[in-house]
């Protein structure tokens, strides 16, 4: 049985790609076969794995609602993880399916054949609460949210659960936020404590564990086209990763 | 003769809302009467302010074409500092542009009559390429670039340029790129130092002296609705702001 999770925040710079590319790459290790699916016309999950793209079949499955072609699901270093890749054609697709009857199922049309090769396919989401994020939480079984421990972050968390609520109650009463986790968490400033304390105590069930601590190493694995399991997996943020997607498991197992 | 600034990065999270309202507020401080206008439907520029508006007078003059009554330009505790609010509507304002005709030229309609009243304006943009940025470029004299010293940043900076590039051979020939400001820098990291260099050697003339230090301070400012030189003018972002500043006014003060 195939879940499909959608990394949403509106808010920019939250670390949803690091936490899309990373925990996919956990999943995978750990014999989840797992698809990672880059709908940010920023491709930044798409280099995370030292790939350059032109392949317009993700495009063209939104604006067109032609099929993915297998051939189109590329191979990353790590087994048992796949990618549909990004291009920047994608920054197109917002205007060109304002008109388009049926505008926010496309994504779920074309991920559908795919379900049966995988048991986790992951959507990293653009920036914005626009109708490329709307395809992916149409086509979702559930959201994670990954929330940077500081003031405007929080400010939007408020926003983003107002619009799940109304794509449950409008176009998809079965989405559910599976989970929310911490990013880029200094446990030695008085921010991020207060922050991380007031949405544990909102949302005790909701917030992961483990919080996602700050690390340059983080930063610095993209640019070597590995996720940081292969760039170093002795560093904080593997190790946070890794016990994130055994969180990950147990939050998901239960279903 | 009053200059409009936006201020645009595609990349989520890369100092644009912090650098626009530190900016503005160092300028005001030093005697230009600076307006700041926050077109980002995530309103982060209008809450830096403790200000939580419902004026929906930005949204109409976008969407309806109306102009901006006078009473909307908010006073904020800095003195020669106003603010026109961004409100949560203007989420919607991007599928409702699509079909306007003229649908780039509703900001800087809007603006026009208050260039009289200040030197600077400054507009906050969303982290999209998306037509309510295309809006801020078209109202624009210049765009302020803030960019993260890290990897996806810098690959985002080219699409960025391409797009100015675009914008100036088809609606706005006379927009240019008043200058590259490198934010959340850590000068003890490779990875900062490596990535500043490589904006530094590639746009020598464009890249701020001035690089913004990463201050948990600047993070905190927005929680108690104030910049930075009013809630702590001793710390490193306060002055890196106010260096800023006055490297603004050689840069612009040239032209
Ligand atoms: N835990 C961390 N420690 C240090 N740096 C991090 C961490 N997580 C992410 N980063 C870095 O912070 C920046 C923002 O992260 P990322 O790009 O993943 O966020 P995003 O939410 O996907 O951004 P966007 O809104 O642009 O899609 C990136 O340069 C990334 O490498
Ligand atoms: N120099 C700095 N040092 C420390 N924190 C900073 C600095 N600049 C910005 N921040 C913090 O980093 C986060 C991102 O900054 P900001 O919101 O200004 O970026 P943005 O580009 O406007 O984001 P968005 O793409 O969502 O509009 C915020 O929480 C902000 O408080
Ligand atoms: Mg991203
Ligand atoms: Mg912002």
């Amino acid at each position: 049985e195939c879940r499909v999770i959608s990394v949403v925040n509106q808010k920019g710079g939250v670390g949803k790609t690091t936490t899309t590319v990373n925990l996919a790459a956990c999943l995978a290790v750990a014999d989840e076969p797992t698809l990672l699916v880059d709908i940010d016309p920023q491709s930044n999950a798409t280099s995370a794995f030292g790939i350059q793209s032109d392949d317009p079949s993700l495009y063209r499955s939104l604006v067109l609602g032609e099929p993915i072609p297998e051939e189109s699901i590329q191979s990353v270093e790590i087994n048992n993880l796949k990618l549909i890749p990004s291009t920047v054609d994608l920054a197109g697709a917002e205007l060109e399916l304002a008109d388009v009857s049926d505008r926010t199922g496309r994504l779920k049309a074309a991920l559908e054949p795919f379900k049966k090769y995988f048991r986790y396919i992951f959507v990293d989401c653009p920036p914005s609460l626009s109708l490329l994020t709307l395809n992916a939480l149409r086509a979702s079984d559930e959201i994670l949210i990954p929330i940077q421990a500081e003031y405007y972050a929080l400010e939007g968390l408020a926003r983003l659960l107002r619009t799940v609520e109304r794509v449950r109650s409008s176009i998809h009463p079965g989405l559910r936020v599976g989970g929310i986790v911490l990013t880029m968490y200094d446990s030695r400033t008085n921010l991020s404590r207060q922050v991380g304390e007031d949405i544990r105590s909102h949302m005790p069930d909701l917030v992961y564990r483990v919080a996602i601590p700050r690390s340059v190493r983080l930063a610095e694995a993209p640019s070597h086209g590995r996720p940081i399991i292969a760039y170093d997996i002795s560093s904080s943020g593997a190790q946070a990763y890794l016990a994130m997607a055994s969180e990950f498991l147990t939050r998901t197992g239960k279903r």
